[in-house]
C-alpha cells in the first residue's frame, strides 16, 4: 500500500471509506468507488468496482460484507480483499484472467449504521438502525429482509428479536439499495456474502430444506473452495445448504440472489475460535483474510469458466 | 454506551432433539434477556449465548435442571471489550 492503512487492525467506517478512496486513486484504471445508496441514518453506501472493460455490462460478481454489523472480521476481510485484488492483478494469473472476463463489485460495509453503532454504543449490535413504529425496539435483521420466502421459517415478526425480518421485504434501505443496483445492472452471475463466525460455506436454500436445482454443482464448487481455504493453515469449513448446515433462515441475501437468476450464490462464515464470539483478535484479521481469499478465488474462477 | 459488566458467554453442547427444543423455547422468550449468538440447530453444532449478569444464576440453574452441559467461554464480556477498545485506540494512534 502507498499509505499507512493497517490491514491488520479494525477501523472506523470513515477509515474504511477513506481507504476505498485510496485504492481507487492508486489504481484508477482498475478500481472505482461507486455510491450505490445510503443507509437509514443517511450514511453513504459505497462499493468498489473492479473492472478492466469499458461500456458494456460485463458479467459480474458481488462480494457482500458486514451485513451483520458486529461481525467485524467480515468488514476487515473485505477491505483486505480489495487491496489484494488490485495488488494481484497482472501478477496472479487467476485474478488477472477473472478480471479480463468479469467485473467484481465489493461492498465492505453493507450495514453502515449498524457498524458505527457497534463502535460507539453497543459492540454486539447486529441489525440495522431503522425505527419500528409501535415498538421501542430498533432495527431489522438485514439478512432476513430480502424478498426470498420473506417472513418464513427462521425469522421473527418481533421487532425486538435479533432476527426480526422487518415490516416488508426490502423495507431496509440498505437492502433495497443493493437489490436496486443488482437488478438495474442485470448481469450478475455470482453473489457471495461474508459473515462470521463458525467456519461454514453455504449455498441456497436457507428458507427451505428443498434442494436447489443447482445444488450438486454448488456443493462441488463449495468443497473445492473450502479445500483451497484449508490449504493455508488447516481451517476446516463445513459445507452444505444453509437450512440444514446451520439453521433455517428465510429472507436471506443469497436465497434472493439465487431465486433471481444469480446461480453462484454462497455465504461464508469466517474463522473464529468461538472463544471470543464476535471479538476475533485483530492479529487474526490477515490470516483470516488470506485463507478466505483462496476460497473466494476458487469460486470466482468457477464463475469465470462457467458463465451462463 | 452500553456496558456488559459481568455478562458471560456460555457454550452449550446439545446432544439430542429434546435438548434443542428446550433451548429453542428460550430463543424467542424475552424473560432472561438472552442473546443467542449461535442458535440451537443440530446436534453437532454448539449453541453460544450471551447471558446478562442479572440472569446468570437463573439461566445456569435452568441448564443444570435440564441436564444441559455448558462451558463458560467468556468470563466477563466487558473486560474483553475494554481490551479490544484499548487495542483499537493503540492502532489508531499508530496510524496517525
Amino acid at each position: 500500500s502507498s499509505n499507512n492503512f493497517n490491514y491488520g487492525a479494525y477501523h472506523s467506517l470513515e477509515a474504511i471509506y477513506h481507504e476505498m478512496d485510496n485504492i481507487a486513486a492508486d489504481f484508477p484504471d482498475l478500481a472505482r468507488r461507486v455510491k450505490i445508496g445510503h443507509s437509514f441514518e443517511n450514511r453513504p453506501m459505497y462499493v468498489l468496482k473492479f473492472s478492466t472493460g469499458k461500456g458494456v455490462r460485463r458479467p459480474a460478481v458481488w462480494l457482500n460484507a458486514g451485513i451483520h454489523s458486529r461481525e467485524w472480521i467480515s468488514q476487515a476481510t473485505a477491505i483486505w480483499t480489495a487491496r489484494k485484488i488490485v495488488s494481484d492483478y497482472q501478477r496472479d494469473p487467476a485474478i488477472t484472467s477473472i478480471l479480463e472476463k468479469m467485473d467484481i463489485f465489493l461492498l465492505p460495509v453493507a450495514n453502515p449504521d449498524g457498524y458505527v453503532y457497534t463502535q460507539t454504543q453497543n459492540r454486539l449490535w447486529r441489525k440495522t438502525r431503522s425505527r419500528n413504529p409501535g415498538s421501542s425496539c430498533i432495527g431489522a435483521d438485514p439478512n432476513r429482509n430480502w424478498n426470498a420466502s420473506f417472513a418464513g421459517k427462521g425469522a421473527s415478526d418481533n421487532p425486538c428479536s435479533e432476527v426480526y425480518h422487518g415490516p416488508h421485504a426490502n423495507s431496509e434501505v440498505e437492502v433495497k439499495s443493493v437489490v436496486d443496483f443488482i437488478q438495474k445492472h442485470g448481469n450478475f452471475k455470482g453473489f457471495i456474502d461474508l459473515h462470521s463466525y463458525s467456519q461454514l460455506l453455504m449455498y441456497p436454500y436457507g428458507y427451505s430444506v428443498k434442494k436447489a436445482p443447482d445444488a450438486e454443482e454448488l456443493d462441488k464448487v463449495a468443497r473445492l473452495a473450502a479445500k483451497a481455504l484449508a490449504s493455508v493453515s488447516g481451517t476446516e469449513y463445513q459445507v452444505g445448504p444453509t437450512c440444514t448446515t446451520v439453521y433455517p433462515a428465510s429472507g436471506s441475501s443469497i436465497d434472493w440472489a439465487y431465486d433471481n437468476g444469480i446461480k453462484f450464490a454462497f455465504t461464508f462464515e469466517l474463522r473464529d475460535t468461538g472463544t471470543y464470539g464476535f471479538l476475533l483478535p485483530a492479529n487474526q484479521i490477515i490470516p483470516t483474510a488470506e485463507e478466505t481469499w483462496l476460497g473466494l478465488k476458487t469460486i470466482m474462477e468457477h464463475v469465470r469458466d462457467n458463465l451462463y | 454506551q452500553e456496558k456488559f459488566f459481568g455478562d458471560q458467554v456460555l457454550r452449550i453442547n446439545v446432544r439430542n432433539g429434546d435438548e434443542i427444543s428446550k433451548l429453542s423455547q428460550l430463543v424467542n422468550s424475552n424473560n432472561l434477556k438472552l442473546n443467542f449468538w449461535k442458535s440451537p440447530s443440530s446436534f453437532n453444532r454448539p449453541v453460544d449465548v450471551l447471558v446478562p449478569s442479572v440472569s446468570l444464576q437463573a439461566f445456569k440453574s435452568f441448564l443444570r435442571s435440564q441436564g444441559l452441559e455448558y462451558a463458560v467461554t467468556i468470563e466477563d464480556l466487558q473486560a474483553l471489550l475494554d481490551n479490544e477498545d484499548d487495542e483499537m485506540q493503540h492502532n489508531e494512534g499508530q496510524e496517525r
